[in-house]
This record gives structure tokens, sequence and C-alpha cells, in this order.
């Protein structure tokens, strides 16, 4: 199934670990 | 600082899944494209791009799902051009904001993405049995 795919929430922490200058 | 141009989760969900993946599909492409300005953003640029990278991955497993994958338009150049300019206009600070509002709408748009998404795909197990 497509909303079990791990990637969505890959994106998910690299958005919540991206950290601005 | 919201980027208007930057497109919700669910208004384009309400109807069946093939439209939902549609627009999902088309909407990553433009996260894809406003990611590129959390570059000069960032503390750690490979971050945007990792960002992109996935994304691209997430879009072709979702057109692999679609019945007509052809029909997600692709953002043109200039299009993606555009964007990146009006953001480019701001003053420092409202970049800084611009940026932060970025994460928060991609956020939100992940996310209740995958909700519809989830619920579309368990009522069409629970139909099948």
């Amino acid at each position: 199934l497509l909303c079990d795919s791990s990637i969505w929430g890959a994106i998910i922490s690299l958005i919540d670990g991206l950290k601005l200058q | 600082h919201q980027v208007s141009s930057l497109p919700a989760a669910l208004p384009g969900c309400k109807s069946n899944k093939e439209a939902c993946l549609h627009w999902v599909a088309e909407g990553l492409q433009t996260y894809m494209v406003a990611t590129k300005h959390l570059e000069s953003q960032s503390a750690d640029n490979s971050l945007p791009a990792n960002i992109r990278y996935l994304c691209g991955l997430l879009i072709s497993q979702i057109k692999q799902q679609m019945k007509k994958p052809e029909k997600v338009r692709v953002l043109t150049s200039s299009e993606e051009e555009q964007l990146l300019k009006d953001i480019d206009r701001l003053d420092a600070f409202s970049k800084r904001m611009t940026a932060l509002s970025i994460l928060d709408q991609f956020r939100a748009f992940l996310s209740d993405s995958v909700r519809k998404i989830r619920q579309k795909e368990k009522a069409k197990q629970k139909r099948n049995g």
C-alpha cells in the first residue's frame, strides 16, 4: 500500500530536522 | 508569510483515489521547487536536496498506483522560476519567515495527504473484503 511507504515519514523527518540559519 | 502558490492537501482529494493521487503528485512537484529556497536558509544545505530526492521517489511510487500517470502535469521551468523569484524579492527577514512557512505547509501537506490516501486504501480493502 502506498500509505505504508516509509518515504512519507522519511521526508517528514528531514523537514523536522532541517534547521534554518 | 504563507506562500499562496503552495498547494493544500485536501481540496483536490474529495473525489476518487486517482484524483487524490493526481493532486498529491502535482503538489509534491511544487514543494520540490519550493525546497530550493530552503537551501539558502538552511544550516545544512544537503537536507533540501535529500528532501527533493525522496520526493522524486515518492512521486514515482504514486504514479505507479495511478491509472493515468501521464496526466500529472510537470511544472515548466518558467513556472519554477516564477515561484522562486516571488520569494527572492523579499527582504532577509521575510525570506526566513517564508522558509519557516514552507516547512510548515509542506509538513501539513504530507501528513494530510498520507492520511487521505490511507482512508482511500482502507476503504478499497474493505470493499474488496
